[in-house]
């Protein structure tokens, strides 16, 4: 395909991701690093943040008065773990009461994060609609690539949320420490520390959300995935879109060699990130007597 | 495969009207 088409697919793709996906990277990072003006995220680093942050996990606006007094200034230079000393997490608890309120709280949170991630998988359905030629594809197949890609489509969204101390949580407004998150009761502890050492090395990378756009749309056309019913369309499309991905890159990072290669290659290893975690769930359902699993997510990770 | 992914399936079918998640 000319050049030209090749900018406007991943111009169309891109204007689909803004679109759809309600925090870019651009955003993040701007909150990450502090040049947010004073909208700096409300800190949830042990159980009392977490109780008193708890209303608003998954808000789109947390209330002014409500936010302002937990926040870390966003003269610190950005949102870390680090400013925050020690943290007890739930460790320090002894009282059994104070052990089961924290208990209930967790799965509440678990809960929340679930909510959130299939609010998550309707705008990586909408922005895979958006994909030339994807609506055209056998719906079984859609229902398929759907199935199999959409928790690598999550994770890799995740990255741009994540440095090595935390992750933004609600649209940009929360951000919980990887601290606390590793000091959770098994095996929600064990849930998101993958995701910190995966989103670390590709953020490395440098992408901006044009690049993210064309590879997100990369994953979703996977050939390969099982029980496809028609594949060569499908990799008809996959192989325009990575090549205006290798476009892309070429022209918006000149300098950074055999990123398309190593891009690629994060495809592996999410494969594995996705194995993991459906495992975790699996046991979950063991352990936890009274968590439900909401009904998008086990359709998803049913037999997958 | 339709029928086990009634939720996936009626996303990718109804473009503008929210599914009740």
């Amino acid at each position: 395909p000319e050049a030209a088409d090749l900018r406007a697919l991943a111009r169309h793709l891109y204007e689909a991701y803004l679109k759809y996906f309600p925090l870019t990277k651009a955003k993040a990072r701007a909150i990450l690093s502090g040049k947010n003006g004073d909208n700096a995220p409300f800190v949830i680093h042990d159980m009392k943040s977490l109780m008193e942050g708890e209303q608003f996990i998954n808000c789109r606006q947390i209330p002014i008065q409500e936010h302002q007094p937990q926040t870390l200034s966003a003269g610190l230079g950005g949102v870390t773990g680090v400013h925050l000393g020690p943290d007890c997490g739930i460790l320090g608890m002894t009282n059994i009461s104070e052990q089961g309120s924290a208990d209930a709280l967790e799965l509440r949170f678990f809960h929340s994060c679930q909510s959130r991630s299939a609010e998550g998988v309707r705008e990586v359905t909408e922005f895979a609609k958006s994909i030339p030629g994807f609506i055209n594809l056998d719906l079984n197949d859609q229902v398929t690539l759907l199935k199999y890609g959409v928790i690598e489509v999550l994770i890799i969204m995740m990255a741009p949320l994540m440095n090595k101390d935390g992750t933004l949580i609600s649209y940009g407004q929360i951000f919980m420490t990887r601290e606390f998150l590793k000091s959770l009761r098994k095996p929600f502890c064990q849930m998101m520390e993958p995701k910190f050492e995966f989103s670390v090395k590709f953020n490395t990378l440098e992408l901006d959300d044009s690049d993210m756009a064309l590879f997100l749309a990369v994953i979703i056309l996977s050939g390969d995935r099982p029980g496809l019913l028609n594949v060569k369309p499908i990799e008809q499309l996959q192989e325009t879109v990575l090549h205006s991905l290798e476009l892309q890159l070429k022209l918006n990072h000149p300098d950074s060699v055999q990123l398309f290669a190593k891009l690629l290659q994060k495809m592996t290893d999410l494969r594995q990130i996705v194995t993991d975690h459906v495992h975790l769930i699996q046991l979950l359902k063991k352990t936890e007597v009274d968590m439900c699993l909401h009904p998008l997510l086990q359709e998803i990770m049913k037999d997958l | 495969l339709k029928e086990k992914h009634k939720i996936l399936h009626q996303l990718l079918q109804n473009s503008t009207s929210p599914v009740d998640l």
